[in-house]
Parts: structure tokens; sequence; C-alpha cells
């Protein structure tokens, strides 16, 4: 997960 | 319904009309115009009733194994009225003349190939969203640590897709199947998309946004 750091944090939060 | 209403809008590429039309430039406009369109895709994600049940990273595990598929979907739908053309965004439409000035012949060729597929079959929007979602629960199960939960949304999907069709094509009882079975094309062509961008990047010659190359290194 934190090789694909944008991608787990548009999950996480709203967009 | 449900859907339908988590289409995103319209996208738009503006690409820079002073700039030549040379095989680094349009692929520097797809890439810029995937990365945005990758930032929707996640929005569209979050919207298909389960998805953001599933654990964050069965959710990643989708998207990364199936975005490409989405993207190509999404350009073949836009094209599906069109001749010989690809609407990769509103303002971006590829013919044969640009793809081959823009060294995109070969992809250009597998895409309208796969438009043509959809064309036959008279795709409409309803079945476009709803095979969209399929394409997203249908990413390799061996990276999915909860196979139920995903196989569970895949069913409810598969379900929706044959209801509708049984409703409102009574007569083509064999349409949903039919359907599934384009899905082995859409995958062959998106992984030929995805090693042109992977040559690419290799060659270095063209800017890729953060976004776009960590779901590129994922595939």
């Amino acid at each position: 997960q934190e090789k694909h750091r944008i991608l787990h944090k548009l999950l996480q939060n709203g967009n | 319904s449900q859907l339908l209403m988590a289409e995103p809008e319209k996208i738009y590429a503006t690409p820079d009309p002073g700039l030549p039309e040379t095989d680094i430039n349009a692929l520097s406009t797809l890439c810029e115009l995937a990365d945005r369109e990758l930032v929707l895709t996640i929005g569209w994600a979050k919207h298909i009733p389960g998805f953001s049940s599933l654990s964050l990273a069965d959710q990643m595990s989708l998207l990364q194994g199936s975005w490409m598929e989405i993207l190509l979907l999404g350009v073949v739908h836009r094209s599906l009225p069109f001749q010989g053309e690809l609407v990769y965004a509103e303002d971006y439409v590829v013919d044969e003349l640009r793809s081959r000035v823009c060294g995109l012949r070969d992809l250009y060729l597998c895409t309208l190939h796969l438009v043509h597929r959809y064309r036959t079959l008279r795709l409409d929007k309803e079945e476009y969203v709803t095979l969209k979602a399929l394409v997203l629960t249908n990413a390799d199960l061996l990276r999915i640590e909860d196979v139920q939960s995903v196989q569970r949304l895949q069913d409810l999907l598969q379900d929706a897709l044959h209801d509708y069709d049984s409703n409102q094509y009574r007569e083509e009882p064999r349409r949903a199947g039919q359907l599934l079975l384009t899905l082995p094309l859409l995958r062959q062509t998106a992984s030929k998309v995805v090693l042109h961008f992977h040559r690419a990047r290799a060659q270095g010659t063209v800017s890729m946004h953060k976004l776009f190359l960590e779901m590129l290194e994922a595939k």
C-alpha cells in the first residue's frame, strides 16, 4: 500500500 | 439506476492546439487524460453499491487490476455512434489519419475492433454501466483477501445485467451471455494498451502524472 499512496488516499478520502 | 447515477461527467482533453501532432504529444495528451479519468474512476467505484464495504486492500486490488479495461470501455462506449473514430474525450477524437500521424495505429485498430464488437451487439447505456461495474469486480481473484464478498458483489451485478436484458430484450435470451463473452477481448485489448504505455515509459520521452504511473506500475 506504501507504493500506491495516491490510490490509497483517494479511496480513503472524498474526492 | 444507481449505476446510471454514478456515471462520471463528460471529460475533455483540452490538447494544446499550438503543439504539432506527434506521437509524443499524442501520448502525453492520452496519459494526462487517463490520469484525470483515473481520479473520476476511483470516485465512480465508490458509488457502486457494495464496493465501499470491501476492505481497502481489496478495493485497491480491484481498481489496480481493472482500471485500463474500465477506461477502454469508456472510450468504446463514447465511440459507438461514430464510424472509424475513437472518442478519447469530447474534444479529442482520433480517426485513422490522426492515428497514423500520432504513431497510434496499432492501438487504434485493436480498439476499433472492440468498438465494432459492441456496436454489433448494440450495447446500450444500461448494459454499458453494468458491464463496466462487472469488469471492476472481475480482476484477478488471486490478489483478493475476501473472495466471498467480491463474488457476492459480482453475482449481484451479473443478476442485474440478466434481469435488465431479460426485461428489455425478451427476444434475445442469450444477450447477457453474449455481452459477458466480450470481456476476454476487452482484457486482451487493455493489455496491449498497457504494454504500449509501459514501452513509452521505458523510453522516457512522455511525461506521466503520478497516479497514472502508480497504476501503471501495479500492472
